[in-house]
């Protein structure tokens, strides 16, 4: 028996868009810890680790380990049809091949419930062992959105390069070139208009722009992005979700021949 | 000239 009942429900509407792009189906699977999801891009060259702790549920019954399969469009169409201040509960019996999303309204006036079915997905789970970054920064979701999106009308891949100076976004493409240079600034009025640079030392790295692009699906999550970078390693951009946990994006970066 | 990794060039399957 697995409920999980979440007051903000366009949260779980908000996690769906940040991944439907990149994953077309998926195990979600449901312990103790929380509701939490890995999954690769078809071509493994991305991968999206998604946890939502138990504790950010108002109600978390989860009585044995469950996973089940889900094909995110699907799921999107469901979720899609509650109300943005609606209450989401996911329901699903031991046996069953379906799960239940019932959407309450605010007041209670209005209760529905979408049944959808589960499907068979093997998924291929990747050990992702803890890792020391060479560098880490922390930026506006939005400015990091807005890079991406800019610097793919120009080329296909980004060159993302730390040093005391900052953190340098560089691309090339037929019609010309261009840079973008963040320094560290610490001195806003808000602390999540930021840009905070945490380097052990320089690094430099090459990645296609068109899956950066599908990470920032995610900006609605989190006013802020974290992005960790070691040469020889997968980038890291993370989103966190208050009081929730997070949704991680990996992505393999290009090997110079 | 470049080409794209592989996430399993860089983590294991469990």
């Amino acid at each position: 028996m697995l409920e999980l009942r979440l007051v903000q429900g366009s949260l779980l509407k908000k996690v769906l868009d940040a991944m439907r792009e990149l994953v077309n189906d998926a195990n979600f699977d449901c312990s103790a810890t929380g509701f939490s999801l890995q999954a690769m891009d078809s071509s493994h060259v991305a991968l999206v680790a998604l946890l939502l702790r138990s504790e950010g549920f108002e109600h978390y019954r989860c009585d044995r380990n469950l996973s089940m399969g889900m094909n995110l469009n699907n799921m999107s169409k469901m979720l899609r049809c509650a109300g943005n201040d609606d209450i989401i509960t996911i329901k699903a019996d031991d046996g069953t091949d379906s799960v239940t999303f019932m959407f309450e309204s605010p007041n209670q006036d209005k209760i529905a419930d979408f049944e959808m079915k589960l499907m068979d997905i093997d998924s291929e789970h990747l050990g992702i062992p803890d890792a020391e970054y060479q560098a880490i920064v922390r930026m506006p979701s939005s400015e990091f959105a807005r890079i991406c999106k800019d610097l793919s009308s120009i080329g296909d891949t980004v060159v993302i390069s730390v040093t005391k100076e900052g953190v340098k976004f560089s691309t090339a493409g037929d019609i010309g070139t261009a840079n973008i240079v963040c320094r560290q600034n610490k001195t806003v009025d808000k602390p999540e208009e930021a840009t905070i640079i945490e380097m052990q030392e320089p690094v430099s790295l090459t990645f296609a722009l068109r899956y950066l692009n599908s990470f920032t699906k995610a900006t609605p999550l989190s006013d802020t992005v974290t992005i960790s970078l070691s040469s020889e390693l997968p980038v890291v951009v993370e989103y966190k979700i208050a009081e929730m946990g997070y949704i991680r994006y990996y992505l393999a970066p290009k090997i110079e021949e | 000239k470049s080409s794209q990794g592989r996430l399993e060039s860089f983590f294991k399957p469990m």
